[in-house]
């Protein structure tokens, strides 16, 4: 899965 | 998931929580900006477009769902609310926060990680977080005396994004050196602009008097 930065965030 | 990021996100929702509360059992909203929170209905609008297309945890999604309901609600509250929009200070609450949105938005216009509608709206929402509590801040330099709530409540929501400032940290070193200009940036910006009042705030809170910013 191509990781966002951040994405896993709020 | 670390204890920064986990003590962030519930001194975020702590901070809303308190808001809510002030609101629902004072039915006032006396000292409180509608600018502000107008400002981050639209940043959780923005920055959770993928609400429904990527699934990233259980935790992820229902805490999104609860800053979108509880952001929302305030924000119905302060305008409709027939008792509660009654104690609205309208006539201080003057501070242009499109003026705040516009240049967000052009700056997410020319610097992001990627140029799509979501990554830009997202960016967007990055930047307008930094600085929508500006209106709140200008308030409450207006209004003579602050309540503990009002009070407590900014410095909760200071305190989150000072917790996230932790959280990057710790991932850059635990997760591959992986770095991220915007929302570090943007970030440090945001907790900078609670400096002052996290001064007056511990302050106040030290020598036991009630909450003042210097006019």
């Amino acid at each position: 899965r191509h990781y966002y930065p951040g994405k896993d965030e709020l | 998931m670390n204890v920064f990021r986990l003590a962030g996100d519930m001194t975020h929702l702590l901070s809303i929580i308190i808001l809510l509360l002030k609101i629902r059992a004072t039915k006032s909203c006396t000292g409180i900006s509608l600018k502000t929170q107008e400002l981050y209905v639209i940043v959780f609008l923005t920055r959770y477009l993928d609400l429904f297309t990527k699934y990233i945890s259980f935790y992820n999604t229902t805490m999104k769902l609860v800053f979108l309901g509880t952001s929302i609600s305030i924000v119905w509250y302060m305008r409709y609310h027939k008792v509660v929009k009654q104690t609205y200070n309208k006539d201080q609450d003057t501070f242009r926060h499109y003026f705040l949105a516009i240049p967000c938005f052009l700056l997410a216009l020319l610097i992001h990680h990627e140029f799509t509608v979501i990554e830009v709206l997202w960016t967007f929402s990055i930047y307008l977080e930094a600085v929508a509590i500006l209106p709140q801040l200008v308030l409450l330099q207006r209004s003579r005396n602050i309540d503990n709530l009002t009070g407590n409540y900014v410095f909760l929501l200071g305190a989150y994004r000072a917790l996230y400032l932790v959280n990057w940290v710790y991932r850059y070193f635990t997760e591959n050196h992986l770095v991220r200009w915007i929302p570090w940036l943007s970030g440090l910006v945001q907790t900078t602009l609670y400096a002052d009042f996290f001064y007056y705030y511990i302050k106040s809170w030290k020598n036991n008097e009630k909450l003042q910013l210097p006019a």
